[in-house]
């Protein structure tokens, strides 16, 4: 369901190039549930972001769901975005003025999902997440911990076909780190849903079936572990 | 160095009390090194903005180098701050339009420290931090990882006595969060510099021979572990 091809993203730094990704192939099938590991710097959110569609490659392809990102409109890019793809950011990029459950809501309305049933989705999310009794809260009028799981209640809100996951448990203690992925292994197993979640939480990196590690723009590893 | 008594603190969610801290009190010795961990929501950030002068509290005192806070003028508390005090926040807090190397320069600068003395401190932190080469970049050109590292940079060049850092190894996989434990130890035994580190990260509570505990806003746990 995720697919790239030599995929490679280069910035400039004035003059200076700097090799972000330096050729990823990947391919990950429906229902996969995949870390992405690797040293600060290399590369875990340039790929997530350019396999979400938030950035082009200098080089190489991405597909989802079978369509080539590059072939693809704007508006049937941001149309794709919204309908198949959660994405949880590495810094959460709530709206500092909406509430977290408008936050939450916000995709869903995009969406064209019904008021009283995105009320329900949203509450429901933020519960799963631990969140009850907070919804009616601003970002600024919540711990790191409490936005960051205001972000993944967002991304999974939307039902997406694959959720791409920046680092969502880092602000996370062990209880609720562990009850955010017994969440995502209950989507992952009963609905279906793909996760590539980047991290350099051990613990997350234990939950999943399938683990890459991401070096220097390149991935040095990428096995599947048997089910423990 | 750092005290405080019976600190309390309450946001106001509409006309709904939301208690952040309930009663804390704490006395941290010139040259300590402690962890304080504890869930998502219970309250480490709250204590660190308070401490450091941030945020005021609803009830109780706050002494740093045996100054009560509540006593001094608002420039005085700025100049202690500035002084005394390096903060490095959960979200950095860095300033978009300044380079990596302007950004830890900032406070030197408004510390009064000379153009040349500055730029080589600031290079100094960052080589330590693992970013050298990246002191041009702004910090939307840098990953989360390499973002937090120069905030951490940023308190660390300006020379404190105290460091309250709200969970510095986040975004930062082992190596580099160990690393970055390696000189902080460092800088505590050699120039004494006292540190507390609010954080989830197993490994930073083990290099520290005090950790506290916070739960729903008080203090569960203060103990002291002996040197291994
Ligand atoms: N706009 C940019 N200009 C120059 N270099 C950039 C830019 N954006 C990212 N980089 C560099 O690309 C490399 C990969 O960045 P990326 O954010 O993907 O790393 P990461 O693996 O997510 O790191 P972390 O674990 O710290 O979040 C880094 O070295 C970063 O400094
Ligand atoms: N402005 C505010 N209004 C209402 N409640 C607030 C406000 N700021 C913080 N809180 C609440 O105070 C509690 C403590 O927040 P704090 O940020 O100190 O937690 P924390 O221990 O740092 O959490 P994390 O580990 O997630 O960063 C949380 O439940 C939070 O929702
Ligand atoms: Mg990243
Ligand atoms: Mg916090």
């Amino acid at each position: 369901i995720v697919e790239c091809r030599n995929l490679k993203k280069r910035y400039f730094q004035g003059s200076v190039p700097v090799d972000a990704l330096r050729g990823v192939d990947l391919q990950v099938e429906k229902g996969d549930f995949v870390s992405l590991s690797g040293p600060s710097g290399s590369g875990k959110s340039t790929l997530l972001n350019v396999l979400g569609g938030l950035d082009n490659p200098s080089e190489g392809s991405v597909k989802i769901a079978g369509q080539d990102l590059s072939q693809l409109s704007k508006g049937d890019l941001a149309d794709l975005r919204l309908q198949r793809i959660g994405f949880v950011f590495q810094a959460y990029n709530l709206i500092p003025v909406l509430s977290a459950e408008e936050n939450v809501e916000f995709i869903l309305q995009l969406q064209g999902v019904g008021a009283a049933e995105r009320r329900q989705r949203a509450r429901m999310l933020l519960a799963q997440v631990g969140l009850t009794g907070m919804e009616s809260r601003r970002p600024a009028q919540l711990s790191g911990g409490q936005q960051q799981r205001v972000a993944v209640a967002r991304a999974l809100a939307a039902k997406p076909s694959v959720v791409l996951a920046d680092e969502p448990t880092a602000n996370l203690d062990s209880a609720t780190a562990e009850s955010l992925l017994s969440l995502m292994a209950e989507l992952n197993q009963e609905s279906g849903i793909t996760f590539i979640v980047a991290t350099h939480d051990p613990r997350v990196i234990a939950h999943t079936r399938r683990r890459i590690v991401l070096t220097d723009g390149q991935i040095d590893q990428d096995v599947r572990v048997s089910e423990d």
